[in-house]
């Protein structure tokens, strides 16, 4: 009985301007100004597949209780984006908004200043839609399992904002997070820029990117392609990428029209 | 004061009796033309339906709703209805001309989310709160 349609309800198809004005206000409460155009949009990469996770959690949350709650520690796991699980620490169980950013560097630049190899990232933070506030924020990059080395080897990544570029020589970097793995470990490595990404957005221009930097177990730097770290050449479901949690700081009110 | 007041309040509860009495007359037959009574009916928007499967990645729609149906007395046997709708009522018997009945409107809102890529292919999951109703009742 409940899900009779009323008398009144009129079931039939849109017609085209009807359509078009069911778009538009659809879109205006969405908070769109236009219907986006994605350009690259595949959803088997890993920003959309690590996305959709969260989009399941959150839903399942919502079926539960009033909340949004996603698991911040950094979770090394050995398959895929992990599933964004319920954890104790609910960090962001009230963020409005959660933002994936594409790698803007075209390609990896594997840098061998004064035999130094490193890979730089980009994200433009310039999109985020007015009126939301960075809570927290993550740079996630892929590690494979490779075979040439022995189990027991380490690595030491470290992930450096960079602060100014110069030409011709190295830039000045601030050193952001180090993390030490086993040659034999496989899976997403999270590394936290919230700082960072707050910098960003109140101060576009010196948004300069990130730099990843592999030393091995002795101290060499080595390229990170041999440490099994996938860049943006790598499978798309591999693929390094940075995402945001936000939290909205205004009411978002539809324009009167 | 004590015994003027007294009797007043006498007279005035008698008279009220005699006006309870009266509404509820007026009410039992206001019920007896009951048409559908308020409820929650569901209206699905699907996105592939607007050709946005493109940009939009989940859901593919969703079960919106709206309220429909009268509010008639008596209205205990709305769940819903708010505490408002029962002084409302009672007001619009007095004053039918110019004291509307309760309406039927959402009583209860949820929130849904949204994942969808914007024009650099970023993807952005958003949580609009109270976009979806959950009950309908009198308001």
């Amino acid at each position: 009985l409940d899900n009779e349609v009323h008398s009144s309800f009129i079931q039939r198809r849109l017609r085209s301007q009807e359509r078009r004005e069911m778009q538009r206000e659809i879109l205006s409460i969405l908070g769109l100004p236009h219907r986006p155009r994605p350009h690259l949009y595949g959803k088997q990469n890993s920003a959309p597949m690590f996305m959709l996770d969260l989009y399941n959690a959150m839903t399942v949350e919502e079926e539960e209780a009033e909340g949004f709650s996603y698991p911040y520690k950094p979770i090394f796991t050995t398959q895929g984006p992990p599933l964004a699980i319920q954890q104790d620490s609910n960090f962001l169980n009230d963020a409005d908004m959660v933002m994936s950013f594409v790698n803007l560097v075209e390609h990896d630049k594997e840098f061998f200043h004064r035999r130094r190899h490193h890979r730089e990232f980009r994200f433009d933070l310039v999109k985020i839609p007015e009126g939301e506030a960075v809570t927290a924020a993550e740079f996630r990059i892929y590690k494979d399992y490779i075979r040439e080395r022995f189990d027991n080897e380490t690595f030491q990544i470290s992930i450096y904002q960079v602060l100014q570029e110069h030409q011709g020589k190295d830039s000045d970097l601030f050193l952001l997070d180090t993390r030490t793995i086993w040659a034999a470990e496989e899976g997403w490595l999270v590394f936290d820029i919230t700082a960072t990404s707050n910098h960003w957005v109140l101060i576009p221009q010196q948004n300069l990117g990130l730099q990843l930097a592999v030393e091995s177990g002795d101290g060499q730097s080595m390229n990170p392609k041999l440490a099994g770290l996938i860049g943006i050449n790598g499978p798309h479901n591999k693929q390094p990428f940075m995402v945001a949690f936000f939290k909205a700081t205004e009411i978002h009110l539809r324009s009167v029209r | 004061s004590t015994g003027g007041k007294q009797r007043n309040q006498n007279r005035s509860k008698a008279a009220k009796n005699q006006d309870a009495l009266r509404v509820s007359n007026v009410a039992e037959s206001s019920s007896t033309d009951q048409k559908q009574a308020c409820k929650k009916h569901e209206l699905y928007v699907s996105f592939r339906d607007l050709g946005w499967q493109d940009w939009i990645i989940a859901p593919e729609g969703y079960a919106a709703y709206y309220c429909e149906g009268e509010c008639n007395f008596p209205l205990n046997s709305y769940m819903n209805a708010t505490n408002h709708a029962i002084v409302q009522t009672l007001v619009h018997f007095i004053n039918p001309d110019t004291v509307p009945k309760p309406c039927c409107a959402p009583t209860q809102l949820t929130a849904i989310s949204v994942l969808y890529f914007d024009d650099s292919s970023n993807v952005i999951l958003k949580k609009y709160r109270n976009m979806v109703v959950r009950t309908c009742g009198c308001h």
